[in-house]
């Protein structure tokens, strides 16, 4: 696991954040239902709470599907390519690809991966959480917070490498008895907490 | 475009599974130190867009040159690959895979696994903290 420069993170006073969709996407609530679960993913394994708000802009967390120049610097490509990106804290936005194919259920146990170009939307979204809320990329290939994704593949459970990585910045959840364990720097790479595997 | 499952994407949608934005770089498969390969720019700009090559100039050349091979071996260590400095089959097959915006490397800073200590990657070295 690895920080952004600077080790930013969301601060102690504001580890109950909210979220909102842009509304000019107006989302279903099957696909925001896959968001609610990527978020309980990271908060099972830290004290964070992920609640959802109607108000955008006042929203600590902001979720949208653009297109192209979306006015950020980071133009989006089309179909492949970039999929989503999304900023360290406390900036908050996360931005998704709106010119690919997302899945609600990219299970592509019945067909060849190489087949389809189909992304599956809760494998990204639980990956760029992980970005809103302070981790780099990892090199561990089985972790969420590795840079790439195959097409028509699913990734939504959290490695050992993200949960010791967030739990150095947050502490581990206290209502949970299997993410008690808080990694520190001098720790890594020998603690682990075994939630979520 | 959304879609319950991946069985429920029409097939009109699918075609383009093989032109995907950077399928065009397996064209530069064997690729090597010196060479100067038409369209080995756009691959310096992948690089660059990654954080691997730094600083970028007006336009980049289709030369492979030392900044390429330096981009190729760092992102051949983050991704747990052969750190050979050569397009070779499997590091292209990883490069064209689609994947996030967030950068590798940022602001200089290398944070995968080119950016930790070789005592960490390599199991090589014994250290004592003091």
């Amino acid at each position: 696991y690895t920080f952004f420069p600077g080790t930013p993170k969301w601060p102690s006073s504001n580890l109950d954040l909210t979220y909102a969709f842009f509304p000019g996407n107006q989302l279903t609530d099957s696909v925001k239902a896959i968001f609610s679960r990527a978020f309980d993913r990271w908060a099972a394994v830290t004290p964070l709470t992920f609640t959802e708000t109607a108000s955008f802009s006042s929203a600590d967390l902001k979720i949208g599907f653009f297109s192209g120049d979306h006015g950020d610097g980071e133009p989006f490509d089309g179909q492949m390519g970039t999929l989503a990106h999304a900023f360290s804290p406390t900036n908050g936005h996360f931005h998704l690809d709106g010119d690919e194919n997302w899945v609600l259920d990219g299970d592509s146990s019945s067909l060849t991966s190489s087949s389809t170009s189909a992304i599956d939307l809760e494998s990204v979204a639980v990956h760029e959480i992980g970005h809103l809320l302070g981790l780099g990329h990892s090199s561990v290939e089985e972790s969420i917070m590795f840079p790439t994704i195959s097409s028509g593949s699913k990734k939504i459970v959290l490695a050992s490498d993200d949960i010791q990585g967030i739990q150095v910045l947050y502490g581990g959840n206290p209502n949970s008895n299997s993410s008690s364990t808080t990694t520190t720097g001098e720790e890594r790479g020998t603690s682990d907490s075994g939630a979520y595997s | 475009h959304f879609f319950p499952n991946i069985t429920s994407i029409p097939p009109s949608f699918l075609p383009n599974a093989t032109t995907g934005a950077w399928n065009a770089f397996h064209n530069f498969a064997g690729c090597h130190p010196g060479e100067k390969v038409d369209g080995l720019a756009k691959l310096k700009q992948y690089f660059n867009r990654f954080g691997y090559i730094p600083n970028s100039p007006s336009n980049f050349s289709d030369d492979f040159d030392d900044a390429l091979e330096s981009a190729l071996k760092e992102y051949q260590l983050n991704f747990n690959l052969n750190t050979s400095g050569v397009l070779d089959e499997s590091t292209l097959q990883q490069i064209v895979r689609p994947r996030c915006g967030v950068a590798d490397i940022i602001n200089g800073t290398s944070t995968m696994n080119s950016g930790k200590a070789a005592s960490l990657t390599t199991g090589h070295f014994h250290t004592v903290g003091h």
